[in-house]
């Protein structure tokens, strides 16, 4: 038996719109540590990584681990009939073959639950070692979605480079090229406005931007996104889900044959 | 000219 209360729901609501795009199917693992997700995309070359600890439920009860398998898709369109108040409770029985959200209004005066058919997902886990990056970029994550899309209208790459100048973002495409230069900036009135760069070794990679693109729809997850770099490895692009966990995106990077 | 890696070359199935 499974049973998730989550009272924020509309993080939860918002965790899949920010992976929907990027992930057809796959599959949920509930475990005592907490509800999580590992899925690469079709074409394997970026990965998600979700994990929202159990503390972060007001109620958590998993009885033994489970892994379900989900159509990403139809979860999100089921949990957009929740209100961006609602509080969401995810339910399953042991070996059942359903899921079920259940929605409560804020009042309690409107209770809401919707089915939806697990499916059977073969996928591959991959073990992700923790690893010491050569650079550490932490930025709005407002101005990083906005980079990205300025850029993908000129190119279809992005070189992003960390020097002790700052972080670069460059292009080039049919019309010409652009660049774009982030300079630490942590003398701002809030700290989530803050560019930090945390740098080890200058690092220079190259990614396809239409996926970094993707990755731009977890921004109404967390102010800010952190972006870990090292020379010849995939990129993180991580954002925190407050109190509960993070979305982390893994891109492998453009290398010279 | 670039070409784009698999995330699978980079880290081991488990």
């Amino acid at each position: 038996m499974l049973e998730l209360r989550l009272v924020q729901g509309s993080l939860l609501k918002k965790v899949l719109e920010s992976i929907k795009e990027l992930v057809t199917d796959a599959n949920f693992d509930c475990s005592s540590t907490g509800f999580s997700l590992q899925a690469m995309d079709s074409s394997h070359v970026a990965l998600v990584a979700l994990l929202l600890r159990s503390e972060g439920f007001e109620h958590y009860r998993c009885d033994r681990n489970m892994s379900m398998g989900m159509n990403l898709n139809n979860m999100a369109k089921m949990l957009k009939c929740a209100g961006n108040d609602d509080i969401i409770t995810i339910k399953a029985d042991d070996g059942g073959d359903t899921v079920t959200f259940m929605f409560e209004s804020p009042t309690q005066d409107k209770i809401s639950d919707f089915e939806m058919k697990l499916m059977d997902i073969d996928s591959e886990h991959l073990g992700i070692p923790e690893a010491e990056y050569h650079a550490i970029v932490k930025m709005p994550s407002s101005e990083f979605a906005r980079i990205c899309r300025d850029l993908s209208s000129i190119g279809d790459t992005v070189v992003i480079s960390v020097t002790k100048e700052g972080v670069k973002f460059s292009t080039k495409g049919d019309i010409g090229s652009a660049n774009i230069v982030c300079r630490q900036n942590t003398s701002v009135d809030k700290p989530e406005e803050a560019t930090v760069i945390d740098m080890n070794e200058p690092v220079s990679l190259t990614f396809a931007l239409r996926y970094m693109n993707s990755f731009t729809k977890a921004t109404p997850l967390s102010n800010t996104v952190s972006i870990s770099l090292s020379n010849e490895l995939p990129v993180v692009v991580e954002y925190k889900i407050a109190e509960m966990g993070y979305v982390r995106f893994y891109l492998a990077p453009k290398i010279e044959e | 000219n670039r070409n784009q890696k698999s995330i699978k070359s980079f880290y081991s199935t488990v």
